[in-house]
């Protein structure tokens, strides 16, 4: 690999991307698809995370232009030149342009677009060319399967060489989104694992952990089986934060960094959204957990030792919110990684604990072990 | 010109001009040759350049617009230098 005479790279970790022009070959959603799975492929490197905005500069601004187009590198028609970047800094570091000549596309009938926008990404986060033919950030174009993409190792050592690998979250492990060909089942029964995520969907109990996923009747023991997450929603692929379910709308919800994914059951609808969609302050970067309160109509949402209240009827965040978890659920102890309502009691899971809270007393009634939940 | 090809007269003048333009685009260092300089044919900026570009991609290093290189030079391809920009 290669980095960028005097090794320029952006000094934050969460930046902004906004695509100001789309090409007339492909959707608007799929440009959007293939730009996020793009950024996620270097994002599950290293620590870095990208939220897309609609207006205003972003750090990377993404454009699809013709010829000349202003900045000194005049695009030439088809073929030839697809695309370029200009490598980390103020103004037009980070921008990314692909030529509107091309025939661009989600598959292999013209140049895929996720291949060429995540190479460009590479020049945008501070990667120059790599000699090595089997590295993304070699010059020629050569297809990239967007699912199940692994960042090839030439890649992973530059880009960590810049931003150092992404680190374990205390509480809530992250690992590179690259992953293996058979995912492990994770040991939820020995006693220090939790989840990331429970949620309802239907009729059914969903308990994600890593790449895997349980789902089980709500009342019954029965017929509890692990998934790969992929399996059933390739667009999260791993390590979900958090979840819930809306059921009277039959609507569910799925985080993950600073995104989330609307679902109608196992149906995504349309591509990822920002959770500042709901009113979280910028410097919330990823949602720990979240539960439905079915008669209040209020979904809570945990992030550190603090949670939020959003009214679903109004579609807004509570004022006088974060507060925080300990003083107003009494009994309930450290950080919440997972969290659901069932039958009027909402389930807390910590670590290997999971607390049965009584709404109504207010109070906790009782303290489950976690991996009881699938049959430990 | 011929010291460069081993193609028909016309092929290889149209190799050449694709060749002159892509090692100005990927192999020319900021503050170098502007686009439309008139370089003399064969001179030893186009060769350095040449075997700059068989170096980077691993081929054989003649200084020449062999047919893998010309190969290489029509690959569609990313738009930012190869050398220091």
């Amino acid at each position: 690999y290669r980095l960028f005479p005097g090794e320029p790279k952006w000094k934050k970790n969460t930046l902004t991307y906004r695509i100001a022009k789309y090409t007339p070959s492909m959707t608007s959603a799929d440009v959007d698809k293939a730009i996020e799975m793009a950024l996620q492929a270097w994002s599950s490197a290293v620590p870095l995370n990208f939220v897309k905005i609609n207006s205003g500069v972003a750090d990377i601004m993404i454009s699809f232009e013709t010829g000349d187009h202003g900045d000194s590198y005049p695009f030439d028609g088809p073929r030839g030149t697809l695309a370029h970047a200009f490598a980390p800094g103020e103004g037009l570091g980070g921008d990314t342009h692909f030529d509107n000549a091309e025939k661009w596309t989600m598959g292999t009938n013209g140049f895929n677009l996720f291949t060429v926008a995540a190479h460009e990404f590479g020049h945008a986060l501070g990667l120059a060319h790599s000699a090595d033919p089997s590295a993304l950030m070699y010059p020629t174009y050569k297809y990239r399967h967007p699912y199940g993409f692994h960042l090839p190792k030439d890649d992973v050592k530059g880009i960590q060489a810049l931003y150092g690998p992404r680190k374990m979250f205390p509480g809530k492990p992250t690992v590179p989104n690259v992953p293996p060909h058979n995912p492990t089942i994770p040991d939820l029964c020995d006693s220090s694992s939790s989840f990331d995520a429970v949620t309802t969907l239907g009729k059914e109990l969903l308990l994600f952990k890593d790449r895997i996923f349980w789902r089980r009747q709500v009342h019954l023991m029965a017929g509890i089986r692990p998934s790969t997450i992929t399996s059933s929603f390739p667009q999260l692929m791993s390590n979900v934060d958090a979840a819930y379910e809306v059921a009277e709308r039959g609507t569910a919800y799925f985080f993950k960094g600073p995104h989330y994914w609307i679902t109608r059951g196992f149906q995504m609808q349309g591509p990822p959204r920002t959770i500042y969609d709901f009113g979280f302050p910028r410097y919330v970067q990823r949602i720990d957990a979240a539960v439905y309160l079915k008669d209040a109509q209020k979904t809570l949402f945990f992030v550190g030792d603090e949670y939020y209240s959003y009214d679903e009827r109004k579609m807004k965040m509570e004022k006088d919110y974060p507060k925080n978890t300990e003083e107003e659920f009494s009994g309930v102890n450290g950080q919440i990684d997972a969290a659901v309502e069932l039958n009027g009691y909402i389930y807390f899971f910590s670590g290997p604990k999971t607390y049965k809270y009584d709404i109504e007393k207010e109070d906790v009634v009782s303290v489950l072990k976690s991996g009881s939940w699938i049959g430990c | 010109a011929p010291s460069l090809f081993a193609a028909t007269p016309r092929t290889s003048k149209n190799n050449y001009r694709l060749a002159q333009v892509y090692l100005h685009k990927y192999y020319t260092r900021k503050g170098g040759h502007q686009v439309g300089e008139m370089v003399a044919r064969g001179s030893n900026s186009i060769v350095k350049k040449i075997k700059e570009l068989q170096a980077f991609f691993g081929l054989q290093v003649t200084g020449k617009l062999d047919r893998s290189t010309m190969d290489m030079i029509k690959k569609p391809r990313c738009g930012v230098p190869d050398v220091a920009n």
